[in-house]
């Protein structure tokens, strides 16, 4: 697998704090369920994207150790370089022993408006640019979690309240019954959606399509032209890629139901519109590519997310 | 037992951006392509 490219995601929100090293560094990580490999800025690093982030000193942790080999991951419009080592990670108060760690000496310039400092990939191990092994592979093999699997969740209301729970699942962060959906691909956590309908209509996906359930990337995101219909049928009108609304109408705007696996999966206007003070209300469905679809932090916010390695599965819950 | 990781909602770049005016300059040079992540091989 060559070198792994990332998201220059802007709207992403949500972030944790690990620490690396003996003594340990804290770094401030957006935990990814869309990528695998765990990188952060080294002091070796000076771009502007790392002056005003912590950057990793390996020469004081005694615990670190040098792999030699370069790291490269491609964004959409730019590239981090770096190197890669092997140190003590603390997770959630789990120490993960020998964890590769990339560490980068050049950044692109956007990371600098990004308020965690790297990224802790949480996706399959084939998918991990240099082979490295993933933070939850090593917490696998370590035995250190009960159950091979993690879970996500995003609170929407307040600074506080999100969480990522590694070895099983927090009945206190879901409602009902989990629905398990077996992966279509053992690479990125990737389901099958058999339809997207608003008001009975299928509006999108007519016939399935491939999602990707990623923490990493902020909206729901899909085919242009499929993502304009359902913008459209909520009355949203394109401004410069943001689908704007009329604040005062939200309750009025219909559900957006993803039909996965026979189960549905409700997103009310509440859920998919978003505030802000600059530029009013605007949707949480983006335009991608041309067949993939990515169900970011708009959908996990209502839908409590279960990642298992044991089954290879994704169960999901109401939030 | 389950590890916890309390994750915090931030201030995003797009915030941060906007606050300093910088936005529309950033969207047009960074255009965000939530592809780039996806090989299409993989995906």
């Amino acid at each position: 697998v060559g070198g792994e490219s990332m998201t220059n995601d802007a709207d992403l929100a949500y972030y944790g704090i690990i620490s690396i090293g003996t003594p340990p560094q804290s770094f401030k990580v957006i935990f990814d369920t869309g990528s695998s490999n765990l990188w952060i800025p080294s002091i070796y690093c000076n771009s502007p994207a790392c002056n005003n982030h912590d950057k990793f000193n390996p020469s004081t942790s005694s615990t670190f150790r040098n792999n030699g080999h370069a790291l490269s991951i491609h964004y959409g419009t730019g590239s981090m370089t770096g190197f890669l080592g092997y140190d003590t990670v603390t997770v959630g108060g789990l120490a993960v022993k020998n964890q590769i760690i990339g560490l980068s000496e050049t950044e692109a310039p956007f990371m600098q408006y990004m308020r965690a400092d790297g990224i802790l990939g949480l996706a399959y191990p084939r998918l991990a640019a240099s082979g490295a092994t993933p933070v939850f592979d090593n917490m696998m093999s370590e035995n250190l979690v009960n159950q091979d699997m993690f879970s996500v969740y995003l609170s929407s209301d307040t600074q506080r309240g999100s969480v990522v729970t590694f070895g099983g699942i927090d009945p206190n962060h879901y409602s009902g019954s989990i629905s398990w959906i077996p992966l279509s691909r053992e690479l990125y956590w990737q389901i099958t959606v058999d339809s997207v309908t608003v008001n009975g209509e299928v509006v999108a996906c007519n016939g399935g399509c491939q999602a990707i359930v990623d923490t990493g990337t902020s909206l729901i995101v899909g085919p242009q032209s499929s993502i304009s219909n359902i913008n459209s049928k909520v009355g949203a009108t394109n401004h410069n890629g943001d689908y704007l609304v009329n604040c005062n109408s939200i309750a009025q705007m219909p559900d957006v139901i993803f039909h996965i696996h026979g189960e549905t999966f409700t997103i009310p206007g509440s859920a998919y519109v978003r505030q802000s003070h600059s530029y009013g209300c605007r949707t949480g469905f983006g335009n991608g590519g041309d067949n993939l679809w990515i169900l970011g932090d708009v959908f996990i916010r209502q839908y409590y997310a279960i990642f298992s390695r044991a089954q290879n599965m994704v169960g999901l819950a109401t939030a | 037992c389950l590890f916890q990781v309390p994750l915090e909602k931030g201030k995003t770049a797009r915030e941060t951006l906007e606050e300093q005016g910088l936005w529309e300059e950033y969207r047009l040079k960074y255009p965000y392509n939530p592809m780039a992540k996806f090989e299409d091989s993989f995906a």
